[in-house]
């Protein structure tokens, strides 16, 4: 049976038997997809199963990366800011020739704020290409770039024409993450950033086109 | 009262319920969901004549009547899925992360000769 079984699990594009070590809650986006296919009438008539209408992208693979970086020490002299941490995703689950038509990054946080905002205040939020060290990369500026007024507890950043342009280093992504209060603002550092551990979690979501889906279609 | 009289399958090629647990292969440590589903299979004869709806091709057509000549030295056409339907899994993969795939050809809804 384990040859049968491992010859069944390399059709559905496994390399082993998956045995969860530790299992996240499954991320409501994916219940939300997984639900919404499973109420179609079937048989699915008007369903491509080589896309993914939830983005408008085509693909027929949905995952959701954990972050396993860490924070990082905070480098002087920087007073403003408030939170320095390394996004670190293991994309190596990834097969040879899939190919990634969407790269959704999300940063959650423990509530809506860092703290209430004070006149003419502002939150930078930055992030950039870095080697596994945390390091970033000398002279790439930063992929994503924001202001804001109030953070919300759920920030979603499109990624994909940056990794599509070639900035996905081998078979994982590391990216730094930097929250700074704008320099123009009143009161002391400390106080801007309090809070500063409010980053709760961040995850990496990826559709991909795997191989039985880029194989070309017959003609009818 | 005299008991109602049985129902006799029909043994002609069409679906024939199957449900697939996962539980059942053992599979139900990493897959999140479906629990199982109703995959179905084909079974039945595809006799001579060929009727309309058995869903034949016409090569179906042809073996049928080389069969009625020569039955020891070709078979009758063979009972097979015509139409299947895609479904999506939940499941963890080897690094703990959540994987959504759509599987193609999963459910048989259809079968022919």
């Amino acid at each position: 049976l384990s040859w049968q079984e491992s010859s069944l699990l390399k059709s559905l594009g496994l390399s082993a038997k998956p045995s969860p070590k530790r299992p996240v809650p499954v991320p409501p986006v994916l219940w939300r997809i997984f639900q919404r296919r499973k109420e179609l009438p079937r048989p699915h008539q008007e369903l491509d199963s080589c896309r993914v209408e939830e983005f408008h992208v085509p693909g027929n693979i949905v995952r959701v990366f954990a972050d396993q970086g860490r924070f990082l020490p905070e480098e002087q002299p920087q007073g403003w800011l408030c939170l320095r941490k390394l996004l670190f995703f293991n994309l190596s689950v990834l097969e040879e020739g899939e190919r990634l038509t969407m790269a959704q990054l999300e940063l959650r946080f423990q509530h809506n704020s860092y703290h209430s905002p004070r006149p003419g205040q502002v939150l930078e939020l930055r992030l950039y290409p870095a080697n596994p060290r945390g390091q970033p990369q000398p002279g790439r500026s930063p992929l994503v770039e924001r202001s804001f007024v109030q953070l919300h507890k759920s920030l979603l950043f499109k990624l994909s024409a940056a990794l599509k342009d070639g900035k996905m280093p081998g078979r994982n992504l590391t990216l730094v993450l930097e929250i700074s209060a704008s320099s123009g603002a009143s009161g002391s550092p400390r106080s801007l950033c309090a809070g500063s551990d409010a980053l709760e979690a961040a995850s990496l979501l990826v559709v991909t086109l795997g191989r039985q889906c880029r194989a070309p279609r017959s003609r009818r | 009262s005299p008991a109602s009289p049985p129902v006799t399958p029909s043994p002609l090629c069409k679906p024939r319920r199957l449900y697939i647990s996962f539980s059942d292969v053992g599979w139900e440590n990493w897959i999140i969901a479906p629990q199982g589903y109703l995959a179905n299979y084909c079974r039945g004869d595809c006799p001579f004549p060929l009727a309309a709806e058995l869903n034949s091709t016409n090569h179906a057509v042809l073996q049928t009547m080389v069969h009625s000549l020569d039955p020891q030295g070709t078979p009758q056409p063979c009972c097979v899925p015509v139409r299947l339907s895609p479904i999506s899994i939940l499941y963890y993969d080897n690094s703990d992360n959540v994987v959504l795939r759509h599987y193609e050809d999963m459910v048989v809804d259809e079968c022919g000769c």
